[in-house]
């Protein structure tokens, strides 16, 4: 079990600290979101509520899903819908202590993982840059 | 040494063929390749010439940049534009046969790699989450 307790030792390395985590609002609108999506390129970022608890995940595909239609791309319906009407919202959450088995089992599908607190709080995201940096230092002992 | 000594007993089966790697040709329009990355999903993909040549990597936040402007969101540039003109080329390539070690290190910064051959034909990918799975195994060893 040499790879869990390796990990173990780097624990508190792997959260990436939601105030350094890029978000939308729950309740913003399809333009700014698009907007927000396009300048930080991050391909999909955690949506949160105006009290800072997770609500779901939103990527530009889905914003440009709702472009096509009858008149070709057509950003016009963007200002009149809001991010909670598209956004992702089955999304599998982690709260800490970490078990590292679950992690490395639910980063085989996910990118990252939200981390929220008992009271459903954005605490950070662990991503798999972070585990693979852990799978470097392991593979070099 | 023991994670590249199990990696390489898999080694045949992270590739994921070309065949099976959506893409989009170098000289496609803007328009139909904001169609294909919209429908797709994924965040990111290849660009090839119509040899089957490797030329770059494209996703929606490229294009998206394209459409900010006086305007708002504008469309009605991207017919008059192509894939080519505005897609990433600094990109990271690898060859078979895999050095495990490389990969390791790769794909700490990149979610994929893209295999060529030695005249830079596409051979496929080797993702992040073929590997996580390979982890996976490892670490229930
Ligand atoms: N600005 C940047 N600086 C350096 N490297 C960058 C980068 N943007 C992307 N990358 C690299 O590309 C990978 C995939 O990024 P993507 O945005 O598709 O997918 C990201 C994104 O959806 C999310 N993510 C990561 N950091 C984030 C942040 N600070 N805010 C919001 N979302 C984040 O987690 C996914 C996996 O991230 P991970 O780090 O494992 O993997 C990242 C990282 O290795
Ligand atoms: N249709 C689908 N079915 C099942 N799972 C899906 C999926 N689309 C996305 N995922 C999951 O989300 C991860 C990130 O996908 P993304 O499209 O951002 O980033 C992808 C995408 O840019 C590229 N990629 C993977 N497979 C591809 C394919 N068949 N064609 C083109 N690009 C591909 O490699 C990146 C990393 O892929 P990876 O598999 O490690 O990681 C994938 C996978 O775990």
């Amino acid at each position: 079990k040499s790879i869990e307790s390796l990990f173990e030792q780097r624990q508190d390395h792997f959260l990436i600290p939601a105030e350094i985590v890029a978000n939308v609002q729950e309740t913003n609108h399809l333009d700014h979101a698009f907007l927000v999506l396009t300048k930080i390129k991050y391909s999909k970022i955690p949506v949160l509520d105006n009290e800072q608890h997770f609500k779901g995940l939103l990527s530009l595909s889905m914003i440009a899903e709702t472009m096509l239609g009858m008149n070709g791309i057509d950003p016009s319906t963007l200002p009149r819908h809001q991010v909670r009407e598209i956004m992702q919202t089955d999304v599998p959450t982690i709260e800490l202590p970490y078990d590292i088995e679950e992690i490395l089992h639910l980063l085989v599908d996910q990118p990252f993982l939200v981390v929220v607190d008992k009271d459903q709080i954005f605490t950070g995201i662990v991503t798999r840059r972070e585990i693979m940096k852990g799978f470097n230092y392991t593979a070099h002992e």
